[in-house]
């Protein structure tokens, strides 16, 4: 029997608003400790991973690890149908073949109920290092996807470095060329609109503009994104999700012929 | 031009 219950069902919306179109169908993986998933985009070239831990629900009952195969669209769906400030609570029964979810309203006085078929996902996952990074750049959320968007209309790839002046993103397309040089600021009167640059070695890594501003679909889960990069592997753009969890984004980089 | 390399050459299925 599983039983999820999250008071702040906006998250969760918010969560698959952000994936949806990442990736198609996923598995998500219930466990003792949270509510997980692990999946990579069609092309294999970024991959998401979700957290949110059982602490961060108001109940949460799993009597055992199960598996449940979604396809994220229709999830979507229905998740658009749950109220912002709606309770949205997750129910499977063992062996059933598909999942409830339930949207209360905050005054109880509205139930939903909207029940969706599994699928059968067979999708292994991929063991994925906690890793020492070379840069790590924290900064405003909204920042980061305003250049991702400007960027993305003058070229297709941006090349992100990092040095002690700060952090640089870099595109060239057809019409010209674009750079964008964010530097360390951390006295501003919010933390969440610092930009802080943790580097112990310079790097700079080429992405394909198109993944990065699929991941800035996550922005309304948090007023920062951390943004972690090392030569040679992938970079992971982190949203935290409110004391529950985070979203990671993961995407390999483009590297000379 | 560059080459877009995937997540399975960096990481493999556990």
């Amino acid at each position: 029997m599983l039983e999820l219950r999250l008071v702040q069902g906006s998250l969760l919306k918010k969560v698959l608003e952000s994936i949806k179109d990442l990736v198609n169908d996923a598995n998500f993986d219930c466990s003792a400790t949270g509510f997980s998933l692990q999946a990579m985009d069609s092309s294999h070239v970024a991959l998401v991973a979700l957290l949110l831990r059982s602490e961060g629900f108001e109940h949460y009952r799993c009597d055992r690890n199960i598996s449940m195969g979604m396809n994220l669209g229709n999830m979507a769906k229905m998740l658009k149908c749950a109220g912002n400030d709606d309770i949205i609570t997750l129910k499977a029964d063992d062996g059933s073949d598909t999942v409830t979810f339930m949207f209360e309203s905050p005054t109880q006085d509205k139930i939903a109920d909207f029940e969706m078929r599994l699928m059968d996902i067979d999708s292994e996952h991929l063991g994925i290092p906690e890793a020492e990074y070379h840069a790590i750049l924290i900064m405003p959320s909204a920042e980061f996807a305003r250049i991702c968007k400007d960027l993305s209309s003058i070229g297709d790839t941006v090349v992100i470095s990092v040095t002690k002046e700060g952090v640089k993103f870099s595109t060239r397309g057809d019409i010209g060329t674009a750079n964008v040089v964010c530097r360390q600021n951390t006295t501003v009167d919010k933390p969440e609109e610092a930009t802080v640059i943790e580097m112990p070695e310079p790097v700079s890594l080429t992405f394909a503009l198109r993944y990065l501003n699929s991941f800035t679909k996550a922005t309304p889960l948090s007023n920062t994104v951390t943004i972690s990069l090392s030569s040679e592997i992938p970079v992971v753009v982190e949203y935290k999700i409110a004391e529950m969890g985070y979203i990671r984004f993961y995407l390999a980089p483009k590297i000379e012929e | 031009a560059r080459e877009q390399l995937t997540m399975r050459q960096f990481y493999c299925f556990r």
